[in-house]
């Protein structure tokens, strides 16, 4: 799994 | 976009327009904390520093705007227009013991040392533990207005409703963020006790009294 941002959300 | 998700935005689109609308209407912010207020403002700004540098989508941007200017709405509203109905004597919290930690850890643990993660970081840090100086005047008068749990309750909402987005898109979309989501459970935690009292009495029809 990726632990990649969540700068889709706010 | 899942419906976890939808709603927790929704949800956090309510907590912000309840307070405005109270505030407003009632032309008084008696019970409401203007250091939350103020932390709030800071993590809208310091996490939506994006919106001059990247575009999402329309939502995206149109609730990044929407919640920066309600939170510097709601600011004006208590410091300036109904400044005398703002109960200091009661919003005691001392927030820099919020703010110090919470950059402070920022500094350490972040996925890239640039200033704009840093501060993206700090305003999850930040808004885990900003709700704090409101709690603690609840806790400190004893009671709540119902509108104003009903704003408290949408806001803690909010977050534990991205918590099921996040295991969600966990299992959809190979998809996590450590920082949001630890953040995010502390979030919630601080909010349980509220939650509770909410539940027993606020749905009751009673008012949220602290047991003396």
């Amino acid at each position: 799994k990726d632990n990649v941002q969540t700068k889709d959300e706010l | 976009m899942n419906i976890f998700r939808l709603s927790g935005d929704l949800s956090h689109l309510l907590a912000v327009i309840i307070l405005v609308l109270k505030i407003w209407t009632t032309r008084s912010c008696a019970g409401i904390s203007g250091k939350s207020q103020i932390l709030f403002a800071i993590v809208y700004v310091t996490r939506y520093l994006d919106l001059v540098t990247t575009f999402v989508s329309v939502y995206n941007t149109s609730m990044k705007v929407i919640f920066i200017g309600a939170s510097f709405a709601t600011i004006y509203l208590m410091y300036s227009k109904f400044k005398a109905t703002y109960d200091h004597n009661h919003d005691s919290f001392r927030i820099e013991f919020l703010l110090a930690p919470t950059v402070i850890l920022a500094l350490l643990i972040n996925q890239k040392f640039t200033v704009l993660e840093v501060l993206w970081t700090f305003s999850i840090y930040l808004e885990s533990v900003a709700i704090l100086p409101q709690l603690f005047m609840v806790s400190k008068t004893g009671e709540a207005e119902s509108i104003t749990s009903h704003y408290l309750f949408a806001l803690g909402s909010y977050r534990g409703l991205y918590l099921l987005n996040w295991i969600y898109r966990y299992y959809a979309e190979d998809h996590y963020e450590l920082i949001a989501i630890v953040s995010g459970i502390v979030q919630t935690v601080l909010y349980c006790d509220f939650f509770y009292l909410y539940i027993t009495k606020v749905l009751k029809g009673k008012k949220l009294q602290l047991p003396a």
